[in-house]
């Protein structure tokens, strides 16, 4: 549960990074 | 296999009454290596030989004595390869990566000076927990960002990580975004300061992006050399 919260994490990261 | 840099004439025979050395740097299996050929030009035999280096960015030192037993005869080479570490002195250098030498045999003493590449400081535990990850990158404000266009290459983002892996530079997560791949990577140089990454790679664009994301940005332009 606490990998799904990581990997998570990082598509919004991923996300963010595009499209500030 | 790690990138393997350019063998350079550090100290031409004309500079050092014959004596030529040529050389470069290479980490192998966790340790660092200044790989030389010595060449003697001089009519003369050479022997009692020994280096040492001017305190430096990283505290590099020889682990061991150059190990030159024989005389050099003359038109003779020899390869060494000199294992390094880096518990010595630190000064900070400009450039960063720059390293001061002094070698003396019979004859004379003589100096040169060169640059170790960057890749030699990435160590084998560079991989950053991707807990810790999430919380550094969020922790380093978007100043202390650097951005670098690496033109002309024409590889896929797998391959890239594992050309990255093998100099130490680790891929923590690949996401894509809109056809666009984004890989964060970390590593870490043997003083212990981390370095993380994004690199941008686009279908069918041969230019890639690379974001350094660091407190330490003094090196980043080393390490897009790097990359």
């Amino acid at each position: 549960e606490m990998d799904d919260g990581l990997e998570e994490a990082f598509s919004r990261l991923a996300e963010s990074r595009t499209n500030p | 296999h790690s990138f393997l840099w350019f063998v350079k004439v550090w100290l031409p025979a004309v500079k050092a009454k014959g004596l030529e050395i040529s050389g470069t740097f290479s980490r192998r299996q966790g340790h660092m290596y200044m790989d030389m050929s010595f060449i003697n030009k001089a009519l003369q035999h050479m022997t009692d030989f020994a280096i040492q280096f001017n305190k430096n960015s990283f505290g590099v030192i020889p682990t061991t004595p150059l190990a030159m037993h024989t005389p050099l005869m003359p038109s003779q080479s020899i390869d060494i390869s000199l294992p390094l570490n880096t518990i010595g002195p630190v000064m900070k250098m400009d450039p960063l990566n720059n390293l001061q030498v002094a070698v003396k045999n019979n004859i004379d003493v003589f100096y040169f000076s060169t640059l170790i590449p960057l890749s030699v400081f990435f160590v084998e535990d560079g991989k950053m927990e991707r807990q810790v990850f999430l919380a550094t990158w969020k922790d380093i404000p978007n100043e202390n960002e650097l951005q670098y266009q690496i033109k002309d290459c024409h590889l896929n983002a797998d391959t890239v990580s594992g050309k990255l892996q093998n100099n130490n530079i680790y891929t923590i997560a690949k996401r894509n975004v809109e056809g666009q791949d984004m890989l964060y990577q970390s590593l870490k140089l043997t003083n212990g300061i981390w370095i993380l990454a994004e690199l941008r790679i686009q279908p069918g664009n041969p230019n890639y992006t690379v974001i350094a994301h660091s407190t330490k940005i003094d090196q980043f332009q080393l390490l897009f050399k790097n990359y």
